[in-house]
């Protein structure tokens, strides 16, 4: 399985909706 | 020193990074802005100089050290999918002695977040881990083993909120999916077990604490371990944070308050912080684009996402969408570098090469296998790169998530390839 690891995420917003099924990015939003 | 050269096509399609940059500064400069304070837990990389356990500097790991870890965590992931639920039982004279090949996911470029734990609360930094479900820490009296950690180590005795969790409960049989472990009973307890791709592990009795995230979000009767004997890199933390989907794991047990909706923002650099925040009214940035959760097949803990297609330097790969379908992806907080099918990796790392021929190549770090040395100049231009996700979600990865410097010379393009296309 591929996996996208925490390196590519730095800078990103992760957004994690388990119960509406769906995970979000954003960029320009952590500082 | 040399800086990037810059004309229209690579100011458009580059990142220009100032090689300084690449390493982290020795102080801690925190920049996050959680969007709402009340509901967020500040994020620091574990080894970072934001980190408490940061003073403890003989133990910090080396990149390399890093990098073979995160390969340890890597397969122990694929092997968890590669098996059945429940297929070991625990056993702490077992646990001693596993080999390296089973049970779920550690790795050392991990994130701590602090949170309370028990009556009065007790402070615990804990990894926290999108990869994993159960919580859990050390307990006293460490019946059996303890690592050094920078917090006082949790004393059930001394909380008023504390039990154990009995053998015959349902809490007690739910723990063969959230660790892949059957559970065992001591006189009457439920005793849970987790081990780890690098022999890392934990056992102790399940149990049941107040959990505090934040001065107004306390949960009575969170099921956690309370870790008896437990070994392993964990680097000074005081535990785990488990962020997965399973029925166990922290934002399933607050989804009366939190609806299973949690977001976190990363450090850009070990010396400086991010955030964790739970809840829609954790702040979600108004530019955030959505794309559906998928199940991975035997890892349904897991957060999967359907990426579709890669683009470096503005071009889009040549490679089918459905060679990332074969085997799925992930997204996981505790990987630290991103792996891919070998055929989309080969991909990326030709057309990164192709764009990065004006610089002198260096020996390759670990799993990363391209890699320069920035010595000689003050800036770069390094490509573009972004992930296609389901939807038509484009997320351009920033240049801090493009490379991973283990010195200005030696400088790596920070994705790796799996060893089969079906993985």
């Amino acid at each position: 399985i591929g996996i996208v690891g925490n390196t590519q995420q730095q800078t990103l917003q992760v957004v994690y909706d388990g119960a509406g099924g769906r995970i979000g990015f954003a960029t320009g939003a952590c500082s | 020193r040399r800086e990037a050269p810059a004309d229209s096509h690579q100011l458009q399609h580059s990142h220009t990074v100032h090689v300084s940059s690449l390493l982290p500064s020795s102080v801690c400069s925190p920049s996050a802005k959680a969007l709402d304070k009340k509901s967020s837990l500040q994020v620091v990389h574990k080894h970072g100089p934001c980190s408490q356990l940061h003073q403890d500097k003989a133990n910090i790991p080396t990149h390399a050290e890093v990098l073979l870890q995160d390969e340890a965590r890597v397969k122990s992931i694929h092997s968890r999918l590669g098996r059945k639920p429940g297929s070991s039982d625990v056993d702490e004279t077992d646990a001693a002695q596993l080999p390296a090949k089973d049970g779920s996911v550690v790795g050392s470029g991990n994130y701590i977040v602090t949170v309370g734990l028990g009556t009065p609360k007790k402070g615990l930094s804990l990894v926290f881990d999108t990869g994993s479900d159960i919580t859990w820490t050390q307990c006293q009296p460490c019946a059996k083993s303890c690592y050094k950690q920078r917090d006082p180590i949790f004393a059930p005795s001394q909380s008023s909120t504390y039990s154990n969790i009995s053998c015959t409960s349902t809490a007690c049989s739910s723990l063969t999916s959230a660790t892949g472990n059957s559970p065992g009973c001591a006189s009457s307890a439920c005793v849970y077990g987790i081990q780890y791709g690098d022999s890392s592990f934990s056992v102790g009795f399940f149990a049941k604490e107040k959990l505090t995230l934040t001065p107004t979000d306390e949960f009575d009767n969170f099921l956690f371990g309370c870790g008896q004997n437990n070994q392993g890199l964990f680097g000074g933390s005081a535990g785990l944070l488990g962020l997965g989907r399973d029925q166990l794991s922290l934002p399933s047990q607050t989804a009366s308050k939190y609806k299973k909706f949690f977001s976190y923002c990363l450090p850009s650099s070990a010396s400086s912080d991010g955030f964790l925040a739970f809840g829609y009214g954790g702040g979600v940035s108004k530019s955030v684009k959505f794309t559906t959760l998928s199940t991975v097949s035997q890892g349904e803990s897991f957060y999967g996402i359907d990426i579709t297609g890669i683009s470096v330097g503005g071009q889009k790969l040549s490679i089918s969408a459905s060679l990332f379908t074969t085997a799925g992806t992930i997204i996981d907080s505790g990987t630290v570098i991103t792996r891919l099918p070998p055929t989309a990796y080969a991909a990326l790392r030709s057309s990164f090469r192709q764009k990065m021929t004006q610089y002198p190549r260096a020996q390759a770090l670990a799993i990363l296998d391209t890699c320069y040395d920035f010595s000689k100049y003050s800036s770069v231009s390094i490509p573009k790169i972004s992930f296609f996700f389901s939807g038509g979600v484009e997320v351009p990865i920033d240049a801090k998530g493009i490379l991973y410097a283990n010195s200005i010379s030696q400088v790596c393009l920070a994705f790796a390839g799996n060893s089969d296309d079906t993985d």
